[in-house]
């Protein structure tokens, strides 16, 4: 199984709807300071389940939707889509290919979508463990932050490694 | 006979020594179990002693150096419990020229079996992606994606 | 008639709008005095809007941005309170190339009035340098400081 | 008054003499990852008067002393020198030029000299605040550290302007 694309709608700074194809290997994001390349890493950390908002850079779950410029107006909502590849059906899914989507309004209600329906967090998550995904966790390194599993006490390493056995 | 977490541990020492010892081209690294009053394990010590240096306690190395050293403790981890993706941002930016190739001899040999998204401002790291996308703000306040290279 | 730490915080503000302005070519940025039930001041805030983007609380800034907003807050507290030198260390690391460019401006600029040593990793900021040291460990574990760039 | 000149020995990586000329506006400091640009930084650091440990990073004062490689046996004493200009006599010191040295031994004792006498903490800091050198402050800024006083809360941000007034 592998991530083929993801996309973003009025996300943060992904205004009109952008299209991010991956390579099955190594894929390489630059950019200029405040362009939008932490911002991606954002909307893949929140589309895996993250709940954390100091961890998706907000105070409250509505700062995640485009929130306006000089030039544009403030969104009402936010999506992000994931589209996976399971041709080797590693995942319980009988679709070759499936599409993850969650939604959020300015009223703060967020929604999941698998394949078009709606879905609740926990079948996502689900979804997404026997597809090996296990939600941020260490998967996912952010920036300013290769260091901190160093600084982690005795106690919070061996946590770390109760969550890998 | 072994625990689960006792067999875990021992898969990421073994991956965390085989790492470490590559990007810093030698020393030695390895993980310390640390016991209660009962003789159970209560937490985990990472020992690390670079080429030519003696053991040090982790907050005493240096900027790259800590990097390098999270660095194979965390591709150890990803080795034993393997996703489908990772996402690394700006993780080389501690790092001096040659440990960038360094990493990036890691990375490419890792992402054989795994997916890597990298955020990056290296041109070492640029040249490793087989796909390679700048995010600009022609528009202001507003992130346009560009393809650079494709594979 | 106003307090000395009225005096000051007017003197960082101005600096500190001037400096940012400049990184940044454009925005605004400013100071927000904060008070207690009995009017009295009690913290301060900095307020920042990036050019063509709205005004963001600090921990929502780009790293990028986040270090050169902290590099302008500095650099106003240097302004007003001079020190003989000052120690940089690798506060380029976040910076794009073309803020890195003005940042060595910036460093030029008040270096005309006071030291500054940088520790640096970055080709653009060791250009501006008057002398540059190469340190190196030729000898395992011992450190030997090599002149690079005389004035 | 500006510093003429950094001298360093024994001092973490720093084993034989390590005399480092400074230039009146920038020096720039380069190397590989681990080769000693930031112990220097330290060295300036713990001259200057710090004492939190952490800072300096190190465990304790002993730290600071070469502690051995492999070829080479840990030494007993570290010292550091700041040799000033003086010329136009900012600082209430007779001598156009003055040197500050720092000595710090296995046993943690740690010794101050002005010109070559044995000196308190407070009277080289008093000399040093004359000059218009507060300890560390806010005029080192260590690595990683530059973001640091955007963390600081309101109460911080103004006790930092506090000291400044
Ligand atoms: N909801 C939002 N609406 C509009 N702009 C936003 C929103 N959330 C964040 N931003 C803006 O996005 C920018 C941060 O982008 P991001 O962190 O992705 O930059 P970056 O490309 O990673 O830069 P760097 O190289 O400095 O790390 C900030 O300027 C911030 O103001
Ligand atoms: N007392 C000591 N004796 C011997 N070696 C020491 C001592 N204290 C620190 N070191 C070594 O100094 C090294 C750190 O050096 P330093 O932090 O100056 O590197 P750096 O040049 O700043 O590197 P980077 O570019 O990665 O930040 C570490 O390898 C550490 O083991
Ligand atoms: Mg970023
Ligand atoms: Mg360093």
């Amino acid at each position: 199984m592998y991530l083929e694309e993801i996309e973003l709608y009025g996300f943060k700074t992904f205004v009109s709807n952008t299209k991010v194809i991956l390579s099955k290997n190594i894929t390489a994001i630059i950019g200029p300071n405040g362009s939008g390349k932490s911002n991606m890493v954002d909307a893949i950390r929140w589309i895996l389940g993250e709940t954390k908002m100091t961890l998706l850079r907000a105070s409250e779950s509505s700062d995640l939707i485009f929130s306006g410029s000089n030039i544009k107006s403030p969104l009402s909502v936010a999506s992000v889509k994931m589209i996976f590849n399971n041709e080797e059906h590693t995942l319980p899914i009988k679709t070759p290919r499936f599409i993850i989507e969650r939604r959020i309004y300015r009223n703060k209600e967020s929604h999941y979508y698998l394949n078009g329906e709606e879905s609740s967090l926990q079948s996502v998550l689900s979804t997404f463990n026997s597809g090996g995904i296990f939600g941020a966790n260490f998967a996912i390194v952010g920036q300013g932050r290769v260091e901190e599993i160093l600084l982690a006490r005795p106690e919070e390493k061996k946590a770390i490694l109760d969550k890998v056995a | 006979i072994k625990s689960e977490f006792e067999k875990t541990l021992g898969e990421v020492e073994k991956n965390f020594a085989v790492f470490f010892k590559r990007m810093f081209m030698g020393g030695e690294a390895s993980i310390e179990k640390l016991y209660d009053e009962n003789g159970e394990v209560k937490g985990i010590e990472l020992n690390v002693r670079l080429p030519g240096k003696r053991k040090q306690s982790l907050p005493l190395l240096s900027g790259g150096e800590k990097t390098i050293t999270a660095l194979a403790f965390l591709f150890a981890l990803f080795k034993v419990k393997p996703s489908p993706f990772y996402v690394l941002d700006e993780v080389d930016a501690a790092l001096d020229e040659d440990n960038v190739v360094r990493f990036c001899e890691l990375l490419n040999e890792e992402a054989k079996t795994s997916q890597f998204i990298v955020i990056t401002h290296n041109k070492e790291t640029m040249q490793s992606a087989n796909i390679l996308y700048g995010v600009t703000m022609e528009e202001e306040g507003i992130s346009k994606v560009v393809s650079m290279k494709f594979a």
